[in-house]
């Protein structure tokens, strides 16, 4: 109920993370921040943050220190997981290159706990998301921006550095584009929902192969704040059996494939749709936009009796689509069965990357997806982390998991992974995002 | 800088992926355990 207390999504930033400087005040006090699309806030160390660990080993803003200074002292809070970033608002000059924005108001956070931000190299965010997820409803730095006359058009672009012999992390431009870091055309989506930079997102293939998932469209948000690419269970499961990542064995989608996997490719043969499947079979009730759970006693595959659970339902809706997927490539029953089995083992754990094999990169598909009408490749080089050299070297995939339920869901997180191969357009004047590939 | 053509370019800096911040990194998944929702993430 605490209208200061938002939510704001702390990402990978440990896993690879790029940051920028900022000056903050007079004369100016340095910063280094991330320079966040999934956030709206400006937050920094405060000097009056005494009893969490992270502010000893980050720069802080000391008001006192600053002739430019104005007293807010609006409480703010921006809770992520168990812990949260607390303090209070305050206004003062923030320097971004050479553009001064006067009074900004941000948060001096006086409180940082957990173990995060201690070992992070960045001091604090600085938000570039829509002003509607800005916590206090504090106007953003990039709005005072725009709105002062400060660029030249309102607009900004990221170029990532994924080259990992180049030491140059990227770059951020406000008021245009570098023409130097993209080649060909950018193509532009519109901006469906303010707030993050979120618009709308077609189906994804695995090797040229269509999963189904998003063949009636996916939301997407450009987040340059997050590492990782995450999407829907369901079509991370599919990309993880395509790239040999193991997951969680689920015992309710063996049963689901074991017990239904004949009527529900039955169904999906009468051209029903997948996402009706559940329902139609008494796995899952259908409220009219997603099935929900029936919880209502079964026996199971067993003989032990089961609850059809939310689980249950959830495998099933999954299942149904890997069919689905499997029946556009005009495969076997068998062999469509056989998939969606295997792909049982494959499950991912929500919000946790997977280990793969480093020796298995090279043949791992190229995943596509589609953006305007245009495709945009990621080959493994681009979605594969690896840590180490030789035979000590380990890989893991940059895809993970969460599902969101409708209507705002299924929602897909294009971090870095993808932010890297393709520049980045945040076009706020014509309300839209633009990528084209990062030279 | 501000290159005459009216935009601003900020230089970013990256940090490789490397085993102690993997480390923090799993530290931190761990942490946030059950606490974690995809409603508060998105502020539904």
């Amino acid at each position: 109920n605490d209208e200061n207390a938002d939510m704001v999504p702390l990402k990978n930033y440990l896993d690879a993370q790029y940051y920028g400087d900022i000056t903050i005040g007079t004369p100016p006090q340095k910063f280094t921040v991330i320079f966040d699309t999934g956030s709206s806030n400006l937050w920094i160390p405060s000097t009056k943050c005494y009893l969490s660990v992270a502010c000893y080993f980050h720069s802080k803003y000391k008001a006192s220190q600053s002739s430019s200074y104005r007293k807010n002292g609006k409480p703010a809070s921006i809770r992520y997981g168990t812990g949260a970033i607390s303090g209070y608002f305050s206004n003062d000059d923030v320097k971004v290159g050479d553009i001064v924005v006067k009074e900004q108001e941000f948060i001096e956070a006086t409180s940082e706990p957990g173990i995060t931000f201690l070992l992070a190299k960045f001091d604090g965010i600085l938000g570039l998301g829509f002003k509607e997820i800005s916590v206090g409803n504090s106007t953003p730095v990039w709005y005072n921006m725009v709105e002062k006359g400060l660029v030249k058009e309102p607009i900004f672009s990221f170029w990532l550095n994924r080259n990992p012999k180049d030491p140059e992390g990227g770059e951020i431009v406000f008021g245009g584009v570098d023409p130097k870091h993209f080649k060909g055309e950018h193509t532009f989506v519109p901006v469906t929902h303010k707030g993050y930079w979120q618009f709308d997102m077609g189906d994804l293939q695995i090797a040229g192969k269509p999963t189904g998932y998003c063949a009636k469209g996916c939301s997407a948000i450009a987040d340059s704040g997050t590492s990782l690419l995450t999407g829907p269970s369901t079509v991370i499961t599919m990309i993880n059996h395509a790239i040999g990542a193991q997951g969680i064995v689920s015992r309710e989608c063996k049963a689901v494939v074991d017990q239904y996997g004949k009527t529900m490719l039955n169904s999906l043969l009468a051209q029903e749709d997948p996402k009706k499947v559940c329902s139609q079979i008494g796995v899952c009730a259908y409220d009219g936009t997603q099935s929900v759970s029936m919880g209502i006693q079964s026996v199971v595959d067993d003989g032990t009796s089961g609850l059809l659970n939310q689980a249950m339902c959830s495998a099933c809706e999954m299942a149904a689509v890997w069919m689905e997927s499997e029946l556009t490539q005009n495969q076997t029953q068998e062999r469509i069965l056989a998939y969606a089995a295997e792909l049982c083992d494959h499950i991912p754990t929500q919000n946790q990357q997977s280990a793969v094999d480093c020796g298995r990169v090279s043949s791992m598909p190229i995943v596509t997806f589609s953006i305007g009408g245009r495709s945009f490749d990621l080959t493994p080089q681009d979605y594969i982390f690896k840590i180490g050299e030789g035979v000590e070297s380990q890989c893991t995939s940059g895809f993970t998991a969460m599902d969101i339920a409708p209507p705002r869901g299924p929602l897909w997180i294009l971090g870095d992974i993808f932010m890297g191969p393709y520049h980045t357009v945040f076009d706020y004047g014509k309300g839209r995002v633009g990528f084209a590939k990062a030279a | 800088e501000r290159n005459g053509d009216g935009t601003i370019r900020i230089g970013l800096k990256k940090r490789k992926l490397d085993r102690s911040n993997r480390l923090a990194s799993q530290l931190f998944l761990k942490n946030r355990g059950s606490h974690w929702s995809p409603k508060h993430y998105f502020r539904l």
